[in-house]
């Protein structure tokens, strides 16, 4: 589905250079679910916003579905985007001054599908994550977990073919994380997506069939469980 | 050292009003460390935003140092809390213009402290962290675990009495994790800092003498391991 070869990125600093990734290869076969492990610092997030075409690599090569995408302009990324990717980000984002409900719609209004049945698909993915009691809170009016459940509802709503989660059982105890966890599996294997997944929690690498580690802004290991 | 008792908190919202802690009690002594457990929405921000004067309880009271602390006006609980609490927020909340050294050393500078020994305090507590070679980078220029780790070393640097930490190693992976627990166990030890942790994370529970769960708004258990 998607290859990364050789990529490095290189972040300009005050201070010089900073050197994230450092001649990093991956790839992704489609309907896979693989976790990417590794030490604070080691190049995750920065791997995933490469792959969900949020940033460009310095160097290197990123072929998806065939496609060579490593040297496209913003709007032609913000297209792909859309279309092909849900995104749990580490620290959410989700939208201040929209409610839970219209922050989980609004991917799909995005791709033009009518407003009725956008509430019905966002009430039941917010069902899945067990916030559809509070579909009318704000962000601001909602626990740590319960935004990034929101933030999760709004990356699965919208039926793209891979996802990307950052982290997302971060701020979720050991219960909602197991919940969290089964929907990824279920649509994993029912609707056969394609799921990657930074984590530190044990509990969820465990669930995925592929580990990847990172150190240093390269993959060191790579195990199936 | 300060004492909850029977007390509610709820939130207004456009839906009507949120009952987010039922009649709690919560009783803390000097040179404690707890950790507060519990599922996702259960209460346990609201707990320590309440017990780190960044909010009041609706009904109940709080003594804190044998002082009625249940009313204080907005000045009156910015003083005390400036003066006993080291805050590790669950969002973090750095400064986005300000580097790394400049977030940790704000509280110092608001408490007088001479600026090169400000500098001083927060290199070392930096480093203690294993932040200090990124002093000089702005918090959009670290990674999560990085950003967490100086909201930590922010919290710890100014000798608070008390040391409030909500969910401190959500972004870490799990060496990181035992370091930032070390540094707490060794200011517990060595220097008889009261502190309370938020977390999901049973490997910081485990270290913890008493264990305090919540639940829908109460104290449903308490365990000492
Ligand atoms: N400003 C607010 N307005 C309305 N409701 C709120 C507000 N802040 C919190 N709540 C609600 O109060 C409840 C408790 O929130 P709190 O943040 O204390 O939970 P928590 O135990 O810290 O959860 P988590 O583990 O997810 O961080 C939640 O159900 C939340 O929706
Ligand atoms: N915009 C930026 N400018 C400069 N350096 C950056 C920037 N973004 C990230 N970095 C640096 O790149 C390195 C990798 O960051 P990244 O966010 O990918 O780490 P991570 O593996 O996701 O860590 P964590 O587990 O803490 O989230 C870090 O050392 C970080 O300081
Ligand atoms: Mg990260
Ligand atoms: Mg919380």
């Amino acid at each position: 589905l998607l290859e990364l070869t050789h990529v490095t990125k290189v972040y300009p600093t005050q201070a010089g250079e900073y050197l994230a990734l450092k001649g990093l290869d991956f790839t992704l076969n489609r309907g896979e679910m693989v976790a990417i492990v590794g030490t604070s610092g080691s190049g995750k997030s920065t791997l995933m916003n490469i792959i969900g075409f949020l940033d460009h690599c310095t160097t290197g090569s990123y072929v998806f579905s065939g496609r060579d995408v490593s040297h496209l302009d913003d709007e032609e990324l913000a297209l792909i985007r859309n279309q092909k990717i849900g995104f749990v980000f580490q620290s959410f984002f989700l939208l201040p001054r929209l409610n839970a409900l219209q922050n989980v719609m609004l991917p799909l209004l995005y791709r033009g599908i009518q407003t009725d049945l956008a509430i019905k698909k966002s009430l039941d993915m917010l069902q899945k994550v067990d916030m559809k009691k509070f579909a009318e809170h704000k962000p601001n009016q909602l626990s740590g977990g319960q935004q990034q459940r929101v933030a999760i509802a709004r990356a699965l709503v919208g039926d793209a073919e891979v996802i990307l989660a950052d982290e997302p059982t971060g701020s979720l105890d050991s219960k909602t994380s197991h919940d969290v966890m089964q929907l990824f599996i279920e649509l994993n294997q029912n609707e056969n997506r394609t799921i990657v997944v930074i984590t530190h929690d044990k509990e969820v690498s465990h669930h995925c069939p592929r580990v990847v580690t990172l150190h240093d802004g390269k993959v060191v290991t790579e195990s199936s469980s």
